[in-house]
């Protein structure tokens, strides 16, 4: 979902 | 992952083992202001909170690590090591961390994806990390000799910035719900930033010449 898209950067 | 990613975490990670040669090998840390390196581990713990609630990839996790104990570490080696401290320009590096650490606090509670403690935390240390950069842009401007690695330094953490534009925009149109609004304005602000270093940076490698910034 769009928090995992976030998260996923750094 | 894209390559603007990928591209754009090596340039970061670059940047900061430009800073950590300097630092362990040269035992130098003129020009390098610790305001900016403190405001960055303080970036780097607020947002890798999800460290201890998500598992995104090892790759994540290992990079967060690296970034998390290279400020920390950074830091360390500015105020503590006995040779490295001494090198340390205090009197030009004089920016106050509050003036950029409550307004980015206050934004955060007031705009942020939601209401939570990791939400404001994470919001928190994207404006931080916009901003962050601001006091060693002034120390650049009083530094009489900037040394190539400290050239080298910024010019990557600015690369790193456009790099990561280039990112989103690509997942902007290859994830259909990829919209962070609050990382890509912060973003984009964060890179002009850069725009005046890096018009020097250029100038100056190409006529050959010492960087300078005009005061």
């Amino acid at each position: 979902d769009s928090e995992d898209t976030k998260h996923d950067e750094l | 992952m894209n390559v603007f990613r990928l591209a754009g975490d090596m340039t970061h990670l670059l940047s900061v083992v430009v800073l950590l040669l300097k630092i362990h090998t040269i035992k130098s840390c003129a020009g390098i202001s610790l305001k900016t390196q403190e405001l960055y581990a303080v970036v780097f713990a607020a947002r890798y909170l999800d460290l201890f609630v998500h598992f995104v990839s090892l790759y994540n996790t290992v990079m967060k690590l690296v970034f998390l104990a290279s400020s920390f570490s950074i830091v360390w080696y500015m105020k503590r090591h006995k040779i490295v401290r001494r090198t340390y320009d205090k009197d030009h590096d004089t920016f106050r961390h509050y003036v950029l650490v409550l307004p980015c606090l206050l934004l955060a509670l007031l705009i942020n994806e939601k209401f939570t403690f990791r939400e404001v935390m994470w919001a928190f240390s994207i404006y931080l990390e916009a901003v962050a950069i601001f006091p060693q842009l002034v120390l650049l401007q009083r530094t009489r000799n900037i040394d190539n690695l400290t050239g080298q330094y910024v010019f990557f953490l600015g690369a790193y910035r456009v790099l990561y534009i280039l990112n989103w925009i690509y997942r902007y149109f290859t994830e259909p719900h990829f919209v962070h609004w609050i990382s890509w304005v912060a973003g984009i602000v964060q890179t002009l930033l850069y725009a005046d270093f890096f018009y020097y940076y250029i100038m100056s490698w190409k006529n050959n010449v010492k960087l300078e910034l005009p005061a």
